[in-house]
C-alpha cells in the first residue's frame, strides 16, 4: 500500500458517502444517472469475485464489501425506494449502457492477463469502469444545472483514478516486476473521460458560479 | 495461484 492508493481509495469511499448522502438527505437522486450506478454494481461483482477465495487484508476485504454492498444499495434506492425512485430523471437517462457492458465483455475475452474465469472479469470490470461514467456525464450535459452534493460527487469519483495512476507509477518505479498495463491504460482513459468536466468544475469553483455544463 | 496474479488493488 502506498499513499497514492490510500488516498485514491479514500476518494472513492469518499465519493460514494457524498452520493448517499444525497440520496438520503434530499431523498431524491434527481441529476443521478441510475445506469451509470448499475454500471458501477457491475464492475463491483465482476471485479471482486475473489472475495472469499483471496484474503489479502481486512482492508482489502472490508472496502470490497463496502463498495458491492453501496452500489446495490444506491441502485435498489433509485429502483424501489418509493419517495427516491420518483425523481429519477427516467427521460434524461437514456444513454444505451448495455453496449457498454457488451463491448467491454467482448475486449475482456480478447484482451486480458490470463485466460481465466477471474481474469477475463476482472479486465471486464476495469474495461466497464472506464466507460461507466458515460450516462451520467450525459445526464448532465442534459439537465443543464448540477446540484453541490452531485457535483462533488462526480468529481471525488474522477479524482479517485487520478491517484491511482499516480499509485501505478510509484510502484513501476519501487517495485522491479510491477507491470498493470491492463488497469493503467484504462485509468487513463477514464480519468480522461472527465477532464471537460473538471476543467468546468474549476471554472465555477474559481468563479464561485453554480456549476454548468454546455448543453 | 500465483503471488503475482492475486490482484491486491481495489
Amino acid at each position: 500500500m502506498n499513499i497514492f492508493r490510500l488516498a485514491g481509495d479514500m476518494t472513492h469511499l469518499l465519493s460514494i458517502l457524498v452520493l448517499l448522502l444525497k440520496i438520503y438527505a434530499t431523498k431524491s437522486c434527481s441529476g443521478i444517472s441510475r445506469k451509470t450506478q448499475e454500471l458501477y454494481a457491475i464492475v463491483f461483482v465482476a471485479r471482486y469475485l475473489d472475495l472469499f477465495t483471496d484474503f489479502i487484508s481486512v482492508y482489502n476485504t472490508f472496502m470490497k464489501v463496502v463498495f458491492i454492498a453501496s452500489s446495490l444499495a444506491i441502485v435498489w434506492c433509485m429502483r424501489f425506494h418509493p419517495m427516491v425512485r420518483r425523481s429519477y430523471d427516467r427521460e434524461l437517462d437514456t444513454f444505451r449502457h448495455y453496449f457498454l457492458v457488451g463491448a467491454s465483455f467482448a475486449l475482456a475475452l480478447i484482451l486480458h492477463e490470463k485466460f481465466t474465469v477471474q481474469e477475463i472479469f476482472w479486465a471486464f470490470s476495469i474495461y466497464l469502469e472506464a466507460v461507466a461514467i458515460l450516462p451520467q456525464l450525459v445526464l448532465l450535459q442534459r439537465s443543464g444545472n448540477v446540484d453541490n452534493l452531485t457535483g462533488q460527487y462526480i468529481f471525488f469519483l474522477g479524482a479517485y483514478r487520478a491517484f491511482y495512476i499516480l499509485n501505478w507509477i510509484y510502484r513501476y518505479l519501487t517495485e522491479p516486476h510491477f507491470t498493470r498495463w491492463i488497469a493503467c491504460v484504462s485509468g487513463v482513459v477514464q480519468t480522461a473521460l472527465y477532464a471537460d468536466f473538471f476543467y468546468y468544475y474549476f471554472i465555477s469553483w474559481k468563479n464561485n458560479s453554480k456549476l454548468k455544463l454546455p448543453a | 495461484k500465483e503471488a503475482d496474479d492475486v490482484k491486491d488493488e481495489l
